[in-house]
């Protein structure tokens, strides 16, 4: 698809940003959907550090493979010890049965090896994973698996990297959606806090979440 | 679907954190509707890193606050100024992002929030808002620029949970005859959740002009074809809904509100999914 921004939405377009401390953010190609051979369609958001995570999930009874998967790590974890979510734009893996299951563990495993390159097969991993695209074709992994190491180099704190990664995870969306802003707490009004998010979604949207 | 990355460098208690984000999520991208398809994937995820935070901050949290009452046991949460102001924050941003996926909905040409008011209860202010939102007529009506009052009556009138629960009260009402027991006052509200004399539809226009009255407890009003025109031109429209409004407006009463965020349907739509396949 030509992912260039109506007119008419340019005006929700960030040019700038304020970031979060300690979180970087980066896209890549892997060319998960086949009619893809330009556009960036993985995307990186992790910490410098482990961190406390949590998520909302669809109470759609067909889960697709990352949600459960995402669901188990998190409590596997007790919510800690996370460090980002790698996503794939152009494949669901919703209703890809057992085998998408491995495929979305593969994918937050072989993420795990980016900062930790001896992370163990058997503990759980640090990385939560997200999918979205077609639904009932299987994860093309090797394309995918192929591409993690290159979000190594392509990660940074930049408005750039935030936006490349907002646009990454894109499928019928015809801008990328990323805000960010800075606040402060009432008991340390001398310390400045970021908050910083992306968002994808134009069809299938009734998000029913708990 | 939709897919949410949220990032903070606030230090967060691991245990709050999800109650942080239902809490959010709950006023926020539980509030939006494209399509009315609730996909298998959606998913919002949530990291705080405390990267920002002083080091001898505590992490926030939320303590449970044990209640009884005579229904039994139940468990409130109790949170400190800083979570308070940090649930806002998040809800807000929640809120913002949520309305970027409505204004970005397949062939969407319009924004559009829905408000409804209720003096019963918010679950029924919301499912009928929801109900609004859902409706493949009311949602081409918009597109049309018609101000099709008909159709948000109609879909607040077949709400689901509202109509059911009237069954149900109806079925109270004959069990409670019977054996003589009282009425229990959740199928009582559900009864007066939605009464058509005491229902009026408005459109609010985006540029701060005046509301542009369509039903008036339950009465249609004279409407202007020419300003409903201009008020359905612009991008953002306001579908008010009151179900509370019975005349006495200077009566104090307890009155809740429920906002839902959807979009139009347009042909573009079919355009974009009929050619979105496996």
């Amino acid at each position: 698809a030509d992912r260039s921004i109506p007119a008419a939405k340019q005006k929700y377009l960030p040019t700038s940003g304020t970031y979060p401390k300690g979180f970087l953010a980066g896209s890549a190609f892997a060319g998960v959907k086949a009619s893809n051979t330009k556009y960036h369609d993985l995307a990186l958001v992790m910490s410098e550090t482990p961190c406390p995570a949590t998520a909302t999930f669809t109470k759609n009874i067909f889960k697709a493979a990352p949600v459960a998967i995402s669901k188990h790590f998190l409590a596997a974890r007790g919510s800690e010890g996370f460090r980002g979510v790698l996503v794939n734009s152009g494949c669901a893996n919703a209703v890809t049965g057992s085998l998408g299951l491995d495929h979305a563990t593969t994918m937050a495993r072989e993420t795990d090896k980016l900062f930790n390159p001896t992370a163990s097969d058997d503990a759980v991993p640090q990385t939560l994973v997200m999918s979205t695209g077609v639904i009932g074709q299987r994860l093309p992994i090797r394309k995918i698996t192929a591409a993690i190491p290159k979000l190594k180099e392509n990660v940074g704190n930049t408005h750039e990297h935030w936006l490349n990664a907002a646009k990454a995870i894109c499928t019928t969306d015809t801008f990328p959606k990323l805000l960010s802003r800075t606040f402060t707490l009432p008991s340390h009004p001398d310390t400045t806090y970021s908050i910083a998010g992306m968002t994808k979604g134009a069809g299938m949207i009734h998000p029913n979440m708990a | 679907t939709l897919l949410g990355i949220i990032c903070t460098d606030v230090k967060i208690d691991p245990a709050s954190m999800r109650t942080l984000l239902v809490r959010a999520v709950n006023k926020s991208f539980n509030c939006i509707s494209i399509d009315g398809d609730t996909s298998t994937n959606d998913t919002v995820a949530f990291f705080a890193n405390g990267a920002a935070a002083p080091e001898d901050v505590k992490p926030l949290y939320y303590s449970p606050m044990d209640e009884r009452d005579d229904s039994g046991p139940r468990v409130r949460i109790r949170a400190n100024s800083d979570l308070l102001a940090l649930e806002r924050v998040l809800t807000g941003f929640a809120q913002d992002l949520a309305k970027l996926v409505v204004r970005d909905g397949e062939g969407a040409t319009k924004f559009v929030t829905i408000r409804v008011k209720s003096d019963t209860t918010h679950d029924n202010a919301k499912r009928a808002a929801v109900s609004i939102a859902r409706s493949a007529l009311v949602k081409t009506a918009l597109y049309g620029k018609d101000a099709n009052w008909g159709r948000i009556l109609c879909a607040i009138g077949y709400a689901p949970g509202i109509m059911d629960s009237r069954e149900i009260r109806l079925a109270d009402l004959r069990l409670a005859r019977i054996t003589r027991q009282p009425e229990k006052e959740d199928s009582i509200k559900a009864e007066r959740a939605v009464i058509p004399k005491r229902t009026s539809v408005s459109f609010i226009p985006a540029d701060g002009s005046e509301e542009l009255k369509l039903l008036v407890r339950g009465e249609p009003e004279q409407v202007d074809e020419e300003r409903a025109k201009q008020i359905l031109e612009m991008e953002d429209l306001e579908i008010l809904v009151r179900l509370e409004d019975d005349g006495k407006s200077a009566e104090p009463k307890r009155v809740t509100e429920a906002v839902f965020w959807t979009c139009d349907f347009s042909h573009e739509y079919v355009t974009i999914n009929g050619d979105y396949r496996t």
